[in-house]
């Protein structure tokens, strides 16, 4: 691309294409070329370098939503963590807590996956390798009564942040959405003010579905950041772009494998430079 | 949706008698729109666009359709011919027992295809055996185990630590010497860019020389299926996909990816969590999905 001299339909339409194969959608990619575009027709980009440069400028304006720090004064801080089957949402929650640990702050993990066989158990797999208790009950006890559960050990150990692990869910499942709700009140019943986060889960391999699970689950549970996971995989990610410039949720982090020390904060520069590489 | 959108298109065309280059651009303009909606691979659909536009020039606009249906019409055939029109079963012939090798990224629904799988087997008078063979994630042996339970088929003792190689060729012998004749394995998730895993999965087919190698994939992953796809097939071979998680709203554009670049048959749909849920495929509810 930067081989060519001038700007012509071509390379707009490779930028495009650059665009649409990253999973950022057909409306988000014409409403950043319709700026383009009129850049183009009044001269304002004077080469092909140029209009890269105004491009990756506009990309990161949509990106660029900076999440405030956790308030850990509130103590304890209480994450919810959501998403749909299979994202990373028990992975993200070892590697969170794992992270917090080394920080210093002492980590409360809740396994309220009642439902999928061995989730109890795979939480409390990581709960051991990252030195977290868990707190759990039975399979197919009350997603509900393991939160509440959670906080009440939450507060008796003075541990300063609690992590909720919920079942995989469609978001177009309504009773699913609303045991949801339920868990999301029962957290604020038990401590005002909880849950503090509300983290969702999305993988990076998914395409415009992302935004709809999105949607639907801030509709649900008032989501405060997002991680996008397996951004380790040939997946850009791009739904991101699309999601924050039209929620205005941020991205907090990324996962980037599946060991402990894999994830990172999300920075919209490196992003969008991996978005062209 | 689309039809509504292809009857804007098409208002000017009240009148011709027949499809054209010219009048029919901006209605496939619509349909190419629609499909990178549905998550369908920028290049498989430049394809598809190319091949209907072949269809459609020169053709008469029949009396009893609109010019707008008459190209959803065509759209809506090859979409279904692309897809696959009849069901493409499991292939259980030869060596017995019968090996059926699961595959594909992490958390696409793998472990809980297998167990639907053998209850599905279980269920057309078969003996399956599910074999854990997965040793990286934590408590995946012990979630195909509990799942198993739950519909009474044997599960294969895996212990942690073991070879995933060494596991798929020992729990063959013992499925032949318990008399249970369809082996189906459950492997780890894996990047198709991760060479040593790719290598693994070489491996032990060779070892166990599947009759099937399924594919399973997500039905809302996005323009990369296509890549998944490719490297699976070209690294491995597989002889079908499964695709799961199908009963939310992902319009499911990576099915028509994954047949087109791969050419393999789409074999079962997964449409919930629960061991019952599973489906042979049928083109029409992915076309009309990835139609809108
Ligand atoms: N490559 C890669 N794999 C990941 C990443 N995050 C999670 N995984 C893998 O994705 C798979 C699913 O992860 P889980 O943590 O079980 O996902 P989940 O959302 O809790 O799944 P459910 O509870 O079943 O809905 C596992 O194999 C993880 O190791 C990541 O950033 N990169
Ligand atoms: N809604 C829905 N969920 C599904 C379907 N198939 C599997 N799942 C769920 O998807 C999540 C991941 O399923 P797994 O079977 O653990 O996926 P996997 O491919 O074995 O994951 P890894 O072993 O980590 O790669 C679980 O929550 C499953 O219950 C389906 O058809 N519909
Ligand atoms: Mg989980
Ligand atoms: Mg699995």
């Amino acid at each position: 691309l930067l081989g060519r001299r001038t700007i012509d339909p071509e390379l707009l339409d490779e930028l495009e294409e650059i665009l649409i194969m990253a999973d950022m959608g057909v409306e988000t990619v014409q409403n950043i070329f319709e700026q383009i575009r009129s850049d183009v027709r009044r001269n304002e980009l004077k080469d092909p370098k140029a209009l890269r440069q105004r491009l990756k400028e506009c990309l990161l304006e949509r990106l660029s939503i900076q999440p405030p720090d956790m308030d850990f004064r509130q103590k304890p801080f209480v994450i919810l963590v959501v998403g749909v089957n299979g994202v990373g949402k028990t992975t993200t929650i070892a590697k969170l807590a794992h992270n917090l640990k080394k920080q210093g702050k002492s980590v409360l993990l809740v396994a309220a996956d009642t439902f999928r066989a061995a989730a109890v158990e795979q939480l409390e797999a990581w709960g051991r390798r990252i030195g977290a208790p868990v707190i759990k009950h039975g399979m197919n006890a009350d997603p509900s009564a393991v939160a509440y559960d959670g906080m009440e050990a939450a507060v008796k150990r003075n541990v300063d942040v609690v992590i909720v692990d919920t079942a995989g869910r469609l978001h177009t499942k309504v009773n699913l959405m609303e045991e949801l709700k339920k868990i999301r009140r029962v957290l604020g019943k038990k401590i005002p003010g909880a849950p503090h986060e509300v983290l969702l889960i999305l993988d990076a391999t998914t395409g415009q579905n992302a935004i709809s699970q999105a949607r639907l689950f801030n509709e649900a549970a008032r989501i405060t950041s997002i991680a996008l996971t397996k951004l380790d995989g040939t997946a850009k990610g791009g739904i991101a772009a699309s999601i924050t410039s039209e929620m205005k949720i941020p991205i907090r982090y990324i996962g980037i494998g599946e060991g402990m020390e894999d994830l990172r904060p999300f920075d919209p520069a490196e992003f969008v430079e991996a978005l062209f590489s | 949706n689309l039809s509504g959108r292809l009857d804007a298109a098409f208002k000017r065309l009240k009148g011709y008698g027949k499809l054209s280059e010219e009048n029919i651009q901006e209605g496939l303009r619509e349909v190419r729109l629609a499909f990178l909606e549905a998550d369908v691979n920028y290049k498989v659909v430049k394809d598809f666009i190319a091949s209907v536009r072949e269809k459609a020039v020169g053709q008469e606009v029949m009396d009893s359709l609109t010019p707008a249906q008459q190209v959803i019409k065509i759209v809506h055939e090859e979409l279904i011919n692309l897809l696959g029109r009849k069901f493409q079963g499991l292939n259980l012939a030869g060596r017995q027992p019968a090996v059926i090798m699961l595959a594909g990224l992490q958390g696409s629904g793998k472990t809980t295809t297998a167990a639907k799988l053998a209850r599905w087997l279980k269920g057309k008078g078969r003996r399956p055996y599910l074999v854990p063979a997965d040793v990286y994630r934590p408590a995946a042996i012990d979630q195909l185990k509990s799942l198993g339970a739950q519909i009474k088929v044997e599960v294969h003792p895996t212990e942690p630590g073991a070879s995933p190689v060494d596991i798929a060729r020992q729990a063959v012998s013992k499925a032949a010497l318990a008399n249970l004749d369809t082996v189906i394995i459950d492997t780890a998730g894996r990047l198709h860019v991760d060479e040593a895993l790719m290598s693994e999965l070489k491996d032990m087919k060779s070892v166990v020389e599947p009759q099937e190698t399924l594919l399973v994939a997500d039905a809302m992953t996005g323009q990369d299926a296509v890549n998944i796809a490719n490297h699976f097939d070209k690294e491995i071979g597989i002889t079908g996909v499964v695709l799961t998680k199908l009963e939310g709203d992902a319009r499911g554009g990576a099915a028509l990816s994954i047949r087109a670049v791969t050419g393999r048959p789409i074999k079962f749909v997964g449409v919930g969590e629960k061991l019952d849920a599973l489906e042979p495929f049928h083109p029409d509810r992915v076309a009309n999905r990835i139609l809108g």
